[in-house]
């Protein structure tokens, strides 16, 4: 593992503290989505099969057990907490997230690396986390104003992906038979759609003003 | 594909 991708899996782990300290310090999950949070638990759910068939470290093992457990923590806590789901913004969080599972699917199904059930489903989180964000950008856009947890959550995933490329960079380069192409054209797509809140994230930064998004 | 640890990413 190179300096890259533990930078990147720390900045995926940070993301998600921010998201549980926002949840559990203001009882609130107002400018959270939760079609992308349903989606970001499909994706471990559906990746993580291969912790009942193969072993690869201790730390993958507890990296893909923190990521399930927290991730449906978080889906638990906006729908079943009483006080939490109060701050859920229902009518803003429209997006048809259920498009985004099928043609996930759809191409899991015509592209993956062998027509297999686990490989199947390896290909379909891949797809699903490229833009399973989306919900949440349509939400933070509509909303107009970005809490300053929110926005660092965002920015954690954003940075998260970021790392990934630059891993995928270095083991083109120091490893032979480097070939992943399913993972890096979805990792580069979903690194894109961050782009336009990044530019605004770092216009809020250098002025030292809240995030605000344009509608 | 042959790559045992071919998913050895999170």
């Amino acid at each position: 593992m190179n300096i890259f991708r533990f930078a990147g899996d720390m900045m995926h782990l940070t993301s998600i503290l921010v998201l549980l300290l926002k949840i559990y310090a203001t009882k609130s999950c107002s400018g959270i989505s939760l079609k992308t949070q349903e989606l970001y638990a499909l994706v471990f759910l559906a990746r993580y099969l291969d912790l009942f068939t193969d072993f690869i470290s201790v730390y993958n093992t507890i990296m893909k057990l923190v990521f399930i457990v927290s991730s449906t923590a978080i889906v638990w806590c906006m729908k079943r907490d009483r006080v939490v789901r109060r701050s859920y913004d229902k009518q803003l969080d429209t997006f048809r997230h259920y498009f985004l599972l099928a043609a996930s699917f759809a191409l899991a199904l015509l592209v993956n690396e062998k027509f297999t059930f686990q490989e199947i489903f390896w290909a379909f989180s891949i797809y699903l986390e490229a833009v399973a964000i989306l919900p949440q950008l349509v939400l933070l856009q509509r909303s107009g104003n970005v809490d300053n947890l929110t926005g660092q959550y965002v920015f954690f995933l954003g940075a998260y992906r970021a790392f990934y490329i630059l891993n995928w960079i270095y083991r083109y380069f120091t490893e032979t038979h480097f070939s992943r192409w399913i993972a890096c054209i979805s990792g580069l797509v979903q690194t894109a759609l961050y782009a336009d809140f990044f530019y605004y994230y770092y216009i809020s930064w250098k002025n030292n003003t809240k995030l605000k998004l344009p509608a | 594909v042959s790559d045992r640890n071919y998913h050895d990413e999170l």
